[in-house]
């Protein structure tokens, strides 16, 4: 399950926009 | 120059183009137990940008799966309380049957984002937690 919700999280993370 | 919470009151998108703009949109919806809305609509776009990415065909797989189990499996989730019945069922036949395709989960995002921009959006840009940002 772990491993399932931190692929969710990177995924929604590489979605996110940059810093401005 | 416009302030940025000026900017976040033209549209969603622009509102979901700042780091501080979706924070403040996370606190608002998870105030209204909703904040699935906006981590499911960000997985779509991730989801969908993993085809540009060299990304393995079964880290793929593991990530639609991963989607559809917590967000769509369980018809009690606001995410798949909002999407339409044949829009789950593609996303279920998709993942049952290993078609994995980049755009599989682009129509329930579209669903969600109808939601959001027609719902949500209006509601939060006259919230407390927007006008006291402001």
């Amino acid at each position: 399950i772990d491993s399932e919700d931190d692929l969710l999280q990177e995924c929604i993370s590489s979605a996110m926009p940059k810093k401005k | 120059p416009t302030p940025p919470y000026v900017k976040w009151a033209e549209s969603l998108h622009s509102l979901l183009d700042d780091q501080d703009g979706i924070q403040l949109f996370r606190t608002f919806l998870r105030q209204e137990d909703c904040a699935d809305l906006l981590d499911f609509w960000f997985a779509c776009s991730g989801f969908r940008k993993l085809e540009a990415s060299e990304c393995s065909e079964e880290k793929k797989l593991k990530l639609a799966k991963a989607i559809y189990k917590k967000y769509i499996l369980d018809n009690n989730g606001i995410v798949s309380r909002q999407i339409k019945p044949a829009t789950k069922s593609f996303i279920k036949d998709c993942v049952m049957k290993l078609h994995i395709d980049p755009a599989m989960f682009d129509q329930a995002q579209t669903e969600i984002q109808t939601l959001m921009e027609e719902n949500t959006y209006p509601v939060f840009l006259k919230s407390d937690i927007y006008l006291e940002y402001t």
